[in-house]
């Protein structure tokens, strides 16, 4: 998909990031291998 | 690099009106996230796409949107379907890769559901 949202997410002090997309198809992995 | 989950966000069938949230969202993030991480970046995410126009949006003092400043995980609450039709809360420290191993334990893509926190 062309846009992908990308956000970091902190609490207590953990960053983690976020990726998101408005389709599935082409960003998920286990879409690929339907 | 800590494992890659990938998940399925949608509206609680029954606790949401279609009108409030209608957007399922396909979201990547690493397996140590916690159900807290996502329900902050959920409240994030509504409250950017509100906009200006966002009942709660108000400018703060430093300029930032007030929408923002007020995002916390406590917003909404994570469900997932367990069996046909039951839901259960999930707890927000539990990370996703617990969700994943101990709930879900399927090869394809987390089905998680969220709705506003009940108590607001």
């Amino acid at each position: 998909p062309e846009e992908v949202i990308v956000t970091d997410i902190t609490i207590n002090s953990l960053t983690v990031t976020f990726r998101e997309a408005l389709v599935a198809r082409g960003f998920f992995r286990s879409w690929e291998m339907e | 690099p800590s494992s890659e989950i990938e998940l399925i966000f949608c509206p609680h069938p029954l606790l949401v009106g279609n009108q409030q949230y209608s957007q399922t969202r396909y979201v990547k993030t690493t397996a140590n996230a916690t159900v807290d991480h996502l329900s902050k970046y959920l409240a994030l995410r509504v409250a950017l796409e509100d906009g200006p126009s966002g009942a709660q949006a108000g400018r703060s003092a430093e300029g930032e949107p007030g929408a923002l400043r007020d995002v916390s995980e406590k917003q909404f609450t994570i469900y997932i379907s367990t069996a046909a039709g039951q839901f259960t809360t999930l707890n927000g420290s539990l990370t996703l890769e617990l969700v994943n191993e101990k709930f879900w334990k399927l090869c394809k893509p987390l089905e998680l559901y969220y709705a506003p926190t009940q108590d607001q």
